[in-house]
């Protein structure tokens, strides 16, 4: 794979749920998400890490660095943060 | 802990406890939890409540919830392969935070004889779930994030999150402010720990202003293991020793006695006991004079019978455990036991078993604690509060290491150890102490609680002030009848964002709802409903500032508070109006503080306070100017 190849996890954070509660698709609406920006042929499900959806809206997924700065770009995204390591205090 | 909630008030043989603290259930992100531990017996103890919507996640492996640890889960973004794939704590951190914040009594805890007592936590009834989102390989944002999604539809009351990152974010690309916002505008208070960068200012983290930031402080128990000289003088050293090296003494060196010379090192670098910088066969069989640094793994691996290590008088506040004896001298105390060394032809010397202590000057906050001010809202104070985060024994995950070494193969079923990771517990346990009386509190009422009841600390002993200590030190008892309250709501802080610069579209995508920023420009942050008062001037600016208020009575429904200001001459404070008078329970009054200082140029810190009294009930917040 060459440079920004290379599948990463990030999360791809969309904010709270709206007033009518919880999707009970969010599953599938962040899959689609996915499938649109993921090459055909690499498959939604195994490059989804988790899916938020119980309390708010997101997913984290293994992504290159094109498909981040699509996400970026996407209205209904808040922010796609890279999956950093924090430390125990 | 066998101490720390005796010395913060909150005794065992309490009178104010409530049979509703069994509904309360914490929630802990963090290394995982060893469920066998007796400080997670569910032993007399009902079903869980039915709110709870959470699972355990045995992972296949032996791993059991009770009536005590209702949930656990794991999360591994990663695909960590050095841990097996469980909720269980091969660490010890998240046994020890969550048995310091809600385990059950257990009676003769100690570690290896030390901090010997009934180890308990805050809220022994209060429920634990643990989610597990730390493993030896650190703590992935991803897993945090997926953890609060799951604690907060499992139906948790607080959040306890002992971990952060080393460098400040935007509360929307940080995932502890992002889970505990959603957490907020569930109902539920997110306790995180302020981190260990300090004493170096602006290193605090986890400063969302809707949650808790908890610095560390001592108790009044110091681990004293002294060393006595062959001559006869002795020296205080501090340390977790536990190791009984008898009446005998053993030969001593200096570490600049065993140097390399193959390796090209010098007396110099040997003094700080590299690895690598010295001669090993010097050191097998002696104690070892060092400088400070990591040469307790150089002597042990050269065998040495102990070290004797030298460090600066302000990093002497916090004692740590080794893998065989080892003390903190002072470099005034090391340079009179190397010429101590250097006078006599045989020297030798003994670490002594540690003695426990006590020490009036606590609490103090600790050097490594972090200090604010805040780094992305300059005018909300953080830390929030302080808590105990010294030697702190609580329970120990009897696979890891008790002092973090691998060599370390010993077996233990209580640790002590410091961190603000261990005040931050301290802090979630007493938010489920007050959740236990108050379960209808919003999370804003009893961080203000907690806050406005904290008692004050002496500056003159924290020259960080309010950057090191926040409002002062928690004081769980009093928190339960605070009198008044700041409260917030949700769109009290869509409101405060607004100001800080976020946009409409941002807001209504995290809130989920038709927020809306018009009519709210770019400003400071003073009028969020904050329990405390922060004014950052830039160098050479006007100290000049308004901030807007509204207290609510949870008190008695007739009461009348009066405006007690205190505040250095060169501030001028006013409080309008300056008495508030209330009928009824949950009634709400607004007044406005202004303050002057003038103009101000290189102002670390300048500390007054705001109390409203009405006789009994002391509501206090702390007020800071300082210049950016």
């Amino acid at each position: 794979q060459s440079y920004g190849e290379e599948r990463k996890v990030y999360i791809v954070y969309m904010g709270g749920h709206t007033s009518e509660g919880v999707s009970s698709s969010s599953l599938s609406s962040h899959l689609g998400m996915l499938k649109k920006v993921l090459p055909s042929g690499v498959s939604a499900t195994d490059k989804l890490v988790y899916n938020y959806g119980r309390s708010f809206k997101g997913f984290a997924a293994r992504l290159t660095d094109d498909e981040v700065k699509k996400f970026s770009e996407m209205g209904e995204v808040v922010s796609v943060l890279p999956n950093t390591k924090l430390k125990l205090h | 802990t066998t101490r720390s909630w005796d010395f913060i008030g909150l005794t065992q043989n309490r009178t104010l406890r409530l049979p509703t603290e069994s509904d309360v259930i914490v929630g802990v992100l963090d290394t995982g939890i060893w469920p066998e531990s007796e400080s997670f017996s569910d032993s007399g103890m009902s079903p869980p409540p039915s709110k709870w919507k959470g699972k355990c996640q045995t992972g296949g492996t032996n791993f059991t919830c009770n009536n005590k640890l209702i949930g656990a889960r794991y999360y591994n973004s990663e695909n960590d392969p050095s841990e097996i794939k469980s909720p269980r704590d091969v660490e010890g951190h998240g046994t020890h935070t969550s048995s310091t914040a809600a385990g059950r009594p257990v009676g003769d805890a100690s570690y290896f004889g030390l901090a010997e007592g009934i180890a308990r936590g805050a809220v022994p009834e209060a429920r634990i779930a643990m989610y597990k989102v730390c493993w030896l390989s650190g703590c992935w944002s991803a897993d945090i994030l997926a953890a609060f999604d799951d604690a907060i539809a499992d139906g948790v009351d607080i959040i306890s999150v002992s971990l952060g990152s080393d460098f400040p974010s935007q509360y929307f690309e940080d995932p502890i402010a992002i889970g505990s916002y959603h957490a907020m505008k569930k109902g539920i208070l997110t306790s995180n720990s302020a981190g260990n960068g300090g004493p170096f200012p602006i290193s605090v983290s986890n400063y969302a202003p809707w949650s808790l930031t908890v610095a560390a402080s001592s108790i009044d128990r110091k681990f004293v293991s002294n060393v006595v000289l062959g001559n006869g003088n002795t020296y205080i050293g501090i340390s977790i020793n536990n190791f009984n090296m008898g009446n005998s003494v053993y030969p001593l060196i200096y570490g600049g006695q065993a140097v390399n010379v193959s390796a090209g090192s010098t007396e110099l670098i040997s003094s700080y006991c590299i690895d690598g910088s010295m001669n090993t066969e010097k050191i097998e069989g002696n104690l070892v004079l060092c400088n400070y640094g990591d040469g307790d793994e150089t002597i042990y691996n050269a065998k040495g019978l102990g070290m004797i290590m030298s460090v600066d008088d302000n990093l002497q506040d916090v004692a740590f455990s080794f893998m065989f004896p080892v003390t903190i001298i002072t470099t005034d105390d090391a340079r009179e036991i190397l010429a101590y060394i250097k006078s006599t032809s045989n020297p030798v010397a003994v670490i002594k078993v540690s003695d426990e202590w006590s020490d009036p000057l606590a609490p103090t906050v600790v050097s490594f604690s972090s200090r604010g001010p805040n780094p992305i809202t300059p005018d909300i104070l953080k830390p929030d509060l302080t808590a105990p985060g010294v030697d702190i024994i609580a329970s120990w995950s009897p696979m890891a290491s008790p002092t973090g070494y691998e060599e370390d193969k010993r077996s233990v079923n209580f640790n002590i150890i410091s961190g603000t990771s261990m005040s931050c517990p301290h802090v979630t346990g007493a938010a489920a102490y007050v959740k236990s009386f108050h379960p209808n509190w919003s999370p804003a009422a009893i961080k203000s609680a907690l806050m406005t009841t904290a008692i004050p600390m002496d500056p003159r002993k924290n020259e960080d002030a309010e950057f090191a200590y926040g409002s002062g030190h928690i004081n769980p008892v009093q928190a339960v009848d605070p009198g008044l309250v700041y409260d917030a709501s949700a769109q009290d802080y869509i409101t405060f964002l607004c100001a800080q610069g976020y946009n409409t579209t941002t807001l209504r995508q995290v809130t989920g709802d038709n927020s809306t920023c018009n009519g709210i420009g770019l400003g400071k942050a003073w009028n969020l409903n904050y329990p405390s008062f922060a004014l950052s001037v830039p160098d050479g600016g006007y100290a000049t500032g308004s901030f807007y208020r509204t207290v609510t009575n949870v008190g008695p429904p007739n009461s009348t508070y009066n405006a007690i200001v205190f505040s250095p001459a060169n501030l001028t404070i006013s409080v309008v109006p300056s008495t508030l008078t209330f009928s009824q329970v949950g009634e709400k009054k607004s007044f406005v503080v202004k303050v002057n200082g003038g103009r101000l140029f290189q102002q670390p810190i300048m500390s007054a306070c705001i109390t409203w009294f009405d006789g009994k009930h002391s509501v206090r917040s702390p007020l800071v100017v300082y210049t950016t």
